[in-house]
């Protein structure tokens, strides 16, 4: 998974 | 940013102040479970941490903190304002049977075992679960307002609406999360049978009534 990626969700 | 997400966040804060224009409007917090809000302040004030931390964009951040305001108005009007009209006979539901089970799994199922990592983890799984409060009020009485059932409907729809954007994310762009689709189909399920007594008699005119 992609867990590390900018949390550029809400 | 796709159509999907957009729709979802528009979803999301139309549910917020639908739910504070009813309080407002009405001057009464009946029929909705103080610790379902309770919970969402939680959820915010956990995920939203990197606000201090990590800048995304101005819509990103106006969004937070927009969340973060609203929630704690909401909770502030249920607990202070209008504490005389909160139902808290009813909204019996024990959160820490929800806090609990989400803050052990957040330790062990996360990304990264940091306070942040855990903390926004926590914060995922305790999303999912934290219109329980409100759905067993609403079993409880037996019954929601039109607006109430507006708010939830559209509360509902935004996870749902943030399930085709991770679709379509990992279609366009490779990317996903398993702990945010994992908790996203959880929190979706959860809706399912308010969204059918929704379209079957909220649309159609009639009170959220359920069968005695």
């Amino acid at each position: 998974d992609s867990g590390d990626d900018l949390k550029d969700e809400l | 940013m796709n159509i999907f997400r957009f729709a979802g966040d528009l979803s999301h804060v139309f549910a917020i102040i639908i739910l504070l224009l009813k309080i407002w409007k009405t001057r009464s917090c009946a029929g909705i479970s103080g610790k379902s809000q309770i919970l969402f302040a939680v959820v915010y004030l956990t995920r939203y941490l990197d606000l201090f931390t990590t800048y995304v964009s101005l819509y990103n951040s106006v969004m937070k903190v927009l969340f973060l305001a609203t929630s704690g108005a909401t909770v502030y009007l249920m607990y202070v304002k209008f504490k005389a009209t909160y139902d808290h006979n009813h909204d019996s539901f024990r959160i820490e049977f929800l806090l609990i089970p989400c803050a052990l799994l957040s330790l062990v199922i996360n990304h990264d075992f940091t306070v942040m990592e855990v903390l926004w983890t926590f914060s995922i799984y305790l999303e999912s679960v934290a219109i329980l409060p409100q759905l067993f009020l609403v079993s409880k009485t037996g019954e929601a307002e039109s607006i109430t059932s507006h708010y939830l409907f559209a509360l509902g729809s935004y996870r749902a609406l943030y399930l085709l954007n991770w679709v379509y994310r990992y279609m366009v762009e490779s990317h996903y999360d398993l702990i945010a689709i994992f908790a996203g189909v959880v929190q979706t399920i959860l809706y399912c049978d308010f969204f059918y007594l929704y379209i079957t008699k909220v649309l159609k005119g009639k009170k959220l009534q359920l069968p005695a």
